[in-house]
């Protein structure tokens, strides 16, 4: 594949699949090869291959459903959004330095440094794509503001005015001032004695 | 309204009227507009009703709540959230999970999570006849108590016994050791008034492994423990501190014979046990429930972070890009310009979209093999069990990171307990080790993959890795 065939479902679940096959026949061999160990041992000692083979099929899974879902949308243009979302998934799946295991894509060449470099590029050209629907594809999960009880994740955007209206109500705040407050005590108790140098 | 956020929302691709439904569309083919008005309506009402609908004032979690003002908390919008479904009719509480009126979020949550589908699955027609018409009016209220304050996941190694008396024609339920403690099931502490106890039944001597029984811990007049039932909360967790996580020792408490979950075993009157063939399977089926909906409480949670962070980075200015240098008067860009900031929140939206898809997948699958289940059939058992494990694995660690992220992505206001951001991450944290440690859910995962493949069977899942491996797959990869 090349460029935008990278975008391709079919492309997509081509590399996953390969990946997860590979490592999980690889790692069934080696569990299969004749030992003096016992069978609990060996497993052991394959135990991080197998984590990698079991996350890589796991990956194929998730990536088929997300790919079936498409299918099933109606609306042309909530496709075409989910669609760019479906491939930078995938995408970063493989290029992201924090995916656990992204390694088992490219260590026995299935993909060259040079379709390496065209993915990246596609992720590029995904994000710019789908920068404009992201208050959208956030706003879908129909969050109210009292479920998320956060100054700053409000619908409405006013960050700054509500982390102020909010701070001005924080009880250390509001008790200010009245008698025996927090700030009262911490002020006899340990700020006057340092300025009056009564320590 | 924030004009740059007015301005995204008129430039989108995707509809206003389509959005919302979005999700609800492909969650329950219901196509319904009307389905989101309801839950719209339901949360309209239960947010009044708690006074959290006038988002001006501060949230009452964060004006220095303590332990128990957080349970009572808790407890009032669990009996707000229950009072709304059962006055209107409607599981949407108990079916959405996504916002904090579900799941583990109150202490009824676990009710309907955990304790009646438990009942559904493992209890004789008869029992259930019993008790889930208790359970729905709210006479009793159930927690699930499994994990040992010495035994998490492997459930083999749990101490506490159930031993028959023959002469009462009861069991007596006991915690032998410290490390027998039921120690952290939801709503233990004070919420429930009966608990499914996990215990070894050891009947004329013999030990026929772990059980379920349905035990009363609570007076249903006074709400006090009953004899020989030591009751207590544990204290303050990372999260989820609205729910009563409890601990419970039993010292030779007796319940009837019939209070053992027979649907796949029996005890006679004499002590004689017999068990189906298929009773560990059906056990673990049991777990598979819950396992299946942390997969979808998960989607949500990581869904919320990450609005909360997209809409806080398309608000947010800071910097001044290119343009902006050559023009002071342009002012400062907003950060969701940035690429770093966009790579990193919609690469995780993205997986969050991944991320509740795989769990409608795993809603289906687990659906199917109920009702194979129900005929009899329990071929469907490996798929889903290796299905809801794996998905647990994989969801509970990309949500927790990636809600981390999101809260790295806010700068400093994302470090205030009062951008949420906190409270979410914890709780996703608290799933990687729920319901059984992340490296043992992919430990089941590998076992089904290797299993099938030394056995050269092929199920439908793992065609493409015959297919693979017999066209050469190694020689053409070296």
């Amino acid at each position: 594949a090349r460029g935008n065939e990278f975008r391709s479902c079919k492309v997509l679940l081509d590399i996953y699949e390969h990946r997860s096959a590979r490592l999980s026949t690889k790692v069934a061999v080696m569990i299969a090869a004749p030992s003096n160990a016992a069978e609990t041992d060996v497993w052991n000692t394959y135990m991080m291959q197998l984590f990698s083979a079991a996350r890589a099929h796991i990956e194929v899974i998730i990536l088929k459903s997300f790919i079936g879902h498409l299918d099933r949308i109606m609306d042309n243009a909530t496709k075409t959004v989910l669609s760019r979302l479906t491939s930078l998934f995938a995408l970063t799946g493989i290029t992201s330095p924090a995916a656990i295991d992204a390694i088992g894509f490219v260590e026995d060449g299935y993909l060259s440094s040079c379709q390496l470099r065209d993915i990246r590029s596609q992720i590029d050209d995904l994000l710019d794509e789908l920068i404009p629907d992201a208050i959208a594809l956030t706003d879908a999960w129909n969050f109210t503001d009292a479920s998320l009880c956060s100054a700053i994740g409000m619908k409405d955007g006013n960050v700054y005015e509500t982390i102020i209206e909010w701070t001005r109500q924080l009880p250390i705040n509001v008790n200010a001032g009245k008698t025996a407050d927090v700030f009262t005590e911490g002020f006899e108790t340990s700020i006057k004695p340092i300025l009056r140098g009564q320590l | 309204i924030d004009p740059v956020l007015t301005t995204t929302r008129r430039s989108v691709d995707i509809l206003p009227a389509n959005r919302q439904i979005l999700l609800m569309k492909q969650a329950r083919n219901k196509a319904s507009r009307e389905n989101v008005q309801k839950i719209n309506e339901a949360f309209a009402r239960v947010e009044k009703a708690l006074g959290t609908d006038d988002t001006s004032k501060l949230p009452a979690c964060y004006g220095n709540m303590n332990r128990e003002d957080a349970f009572l908390e808790g407890l009032k919008a669990g009996r707000i959230t229950w009072e709304d479904g059962f006055v209107h009719k409607h599981d949407l509480f108990e079916t959405m999970n996504h916002q904090w009126t579900a799941g583990n979020s109150n202490p009824f949550g676990l009710h309907t999570v955990l304790f009646i589908p438990f009942i559904r699955n493992q209890a004789s027609a008869e029992q259930c006849k019993i008790w889930i018409p208790q359970c729905g009016s709210g006479e009793i209220i159930g927690c699930y108590a499994q994990t040992e304050l010495g035994h998490g996941s492997f459930v083999r190694g749990i101490e506490t016994t159930a031993i028959f008396d023959e002469i009462t024609d009861e069991f007596i339920i006991h915690s032998p050791t410290f490390s027998s403690s039921k120690y952290w099931p939801g709503a233990l502490g004070f919420t429930a008034t009966h608990a499914i106890v996990m215990a070894r039944l050891i009947s004329n001597g013999l030990d026929h492994g772990v059980h379920a029984f349905m035990v009363q811990i609570r007076s249903l007049d006074s709400h006090k423990p009953l004899p020989g039932v030591e009751l207590g909360d544990i204290g303050l967790k990372m999260a989820y501190n609205a729910v009563d996580n409890g601990y419970a020792r039993f010292d030779q408490v007796r319940i009837p014979r019939t209070n053992l979950f027979m649907k796949s075993c029996h005890l006679s009157r004499q002590g004689v046990y017999k068990a189906s063939k298929d009773r560990q399977k059906l056990l673990y089926g049991g777990m598979l429930n819950s396992r299946r909906i942390i997969n979808r409480i998960m989607a949500f949670k990581f869904a919320q972070a990450l609005t909360i962070a997209i809409r806080y980075s398309t608000v947010r200015e800071q910097g001044q890009g290119s343009t902006s240098f050559a023009n002071p008067e342009i002012g400062e860009i907003a950060i969701m310009s940035y690429k770093h900031q966009n790579y990193r929140l919609l690469s995780n939206l993205a997986k969050v979209y991944a991320m509740f898809f795989a769990s409608q997948h795993c809603d289906d699958t687990h659906r199917i093999h109920q009702e194979k289940v129900a005929k009899d059939d329990h071929s469907g058992l490996p798929y889903a069990h290796m299905l809801a494990s794996g998905l647990k694995a994989w969801a509970t660690q990309t949500a927790a990171d990636g809600a981390e992220d999101a809260r790295r992505c806010c700068g400093g206001h994302g470090y205030l307990m009062i951008s949420g951001l906190p409270e979410i991450f914890s709780s996703l944290t608290a799933m990687t080790t729920l319901e059984g440690d992340n490296y043992v859910m992919w430990q089941q995962v590998a076992k089904y993959l290797i299993k099938n493949i030394n056995h050269n069977v092929w199920p439908e899942d793992m065609s493409y890795i015959q297919r693979r491996s017999s066209s050469g797959l190694h020689e053409k990869c070296q």
